[in-house]
């Protein structure tokens, strides 16, 4: 089956979509078959490939069971990548799925046994930001979850809650997924921000990935293109920053 | 009883708590009685006042009827101003309380209805960013709300779908919430945030508030203190920002 990285934490407004859309594009550019998946109702992964009205199937309905896999699927303008995007009705998924204690494994049936099987060799999920059922399917179809966070006070508790929340998936629902790191994102030179990512070094260790995204004024300038920051400023600071990021994700999967 | 404005955006990160917490502090100190709620389960709110640890008890339990709402409230720092805090228990409301309809007004009953009303002139609610039974226990709760937003093309796009999901209430549903403006927040002077916060007003023209909350390191500096920016800087251009706007959004509530 696909590796499967959730890009997750419960604080809003880290760079999760912005970080799992350029990874994406990086591991597709790299060669691996890869499906982004986006399950949150904003639908941003899905408006970052030019989808300007959220499209009538897809990912809630895999997760329901309403449609296959692969009838899913949508093309994007790089080869090897395939979106299954946001809908609608993922807006009311927290109350389909609720009172349903087996429904947050539905995901992880279709990556692990279904039709994805020979069909990705890499998925990464967009998660929202919140805990519900939604990105309890998405941590548990993962394999391998990534952690971005914006050095500041509550991004940073954000961040604390998040890596006990998997925690405690990991030792009381025995969900498998384990966590592949933490990217700091938005970061600056000096200032509080320099102090949280100092702090969240000294706190996490190996845990923080050597490479940062820096601010850059040339991701906002790509979301407006609907482009990946990778695409329009490969020699800006985010741009090269997610090429080394995706180099040290790969690493940490395959456990070098 | 008291005037309830809720502070609202779909999308992540775009200075909600922050926007909320200052407001509430600038209403206190124009002598209005102020009770702050903490309706997102990440406590920012919350922690901003110091809790470094969410209590036991708080704004799920007056919702759900487990506690009254005057037993509830913590004092702050500031005169005139209380706390009705996040709790840990509010991770599983939106199970809790899926599945029955009227749970939606819960809220809404114990502020126009119950104790709230000799209690507080003004109510200012933290909402987390997400559009679940929770969000909608404060829209139906609110006679006001204000759509803070980051002028960036996620966010913009966050702004029109909170802005039709506020409509959709209104008229299908037959809350009475109306929108009190939109909050320009961390805006930039030159760049695609400029031109994103000029979209925006041409788009919204009046509902948007004169006065925008400029990008200001005091903010993170300020979270790092557990104080409001309002109070580390007020001659800072957050701070002098935020007490413009409380003006603007009096103004806006008694109809000017
Ligand atoms: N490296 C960066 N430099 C400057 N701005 C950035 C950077 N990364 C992300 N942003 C901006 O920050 C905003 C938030 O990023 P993004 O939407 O990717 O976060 P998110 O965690 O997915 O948010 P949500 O919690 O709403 O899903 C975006 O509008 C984007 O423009
Ligand atoms: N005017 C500003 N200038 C600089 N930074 C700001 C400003 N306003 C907010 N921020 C920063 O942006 C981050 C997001 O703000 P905040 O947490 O208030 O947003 P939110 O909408 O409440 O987020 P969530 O969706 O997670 O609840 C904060 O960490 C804060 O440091
Ligand atoms: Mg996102
Ligand atoms: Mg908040």
């Amino acid at each position: 089956p696909p590796a499967v990285v959730a890009v997750f934490n419960h604080k809003g407004g880290v760079a999760k979509t912005t970080t799992a859309t350029n990874i994406a594009v990086c591991l597709a550019a790299r060669g691996w078959r890869v499906v982004l998946i986006d399950l949150d109702p904003q639908g941003n992964a899905t408006a970052g490939f030019g989808h300007t009205r959220l499209p009538p199937v897809g990912a809630l309905d895999v997760v329901a069971g309403r449609c296959g896999f692969a009838e899913c699927l949508l093309p994007t303008p790089f080869a090897d990548l395939r979106l299954l995007p946001a809908t609608e009705a993922l807006r009311m998924a927290e109350l389909e799925l609720a009172g349903d204690e087996t429904a947050v494994q539905l995901l992880r049936d279709h990556l692990r046994e279904g039709e994805a099987i020979g069909l990705a060799d890499m998925v990464v999920i967009d998660c929202p930001p919140s805990f519900g059922m939604v990105t309890l399917n998405a941590l548990y179809a993962a394999t391998a979850v990534l952690l971005p966070t914006r050095p500041d006070p509550y991004a940073h508790d954000g961040l604390l809650n998040s890596w006990y929340e998997i925690k405690r998936l990991r030792q009381e629902a025995e969900a498998d997924v384990h966590v592949a790191g933490i990217l700091l994102t938005m970061t600056e030179e000096r200032g509080p921000l320099a102090d949280g990512a100092q702090a969240i070094r000294a706190e996490f260790g190996q845990q923080v990935y050597p490479t940062h995204i820096p601010g850059d004024v040339a991701v906002a300038e790509a979301a407006q293109l609907s482009l990946p920051v990778v695409v329009l400023d490969p020699d800006g600071g985010a741009g090269r920053a997610y090429v080394a990021v995706t180099a040290e994700l790969l690493a940490r999967l395959h456990g070098d």
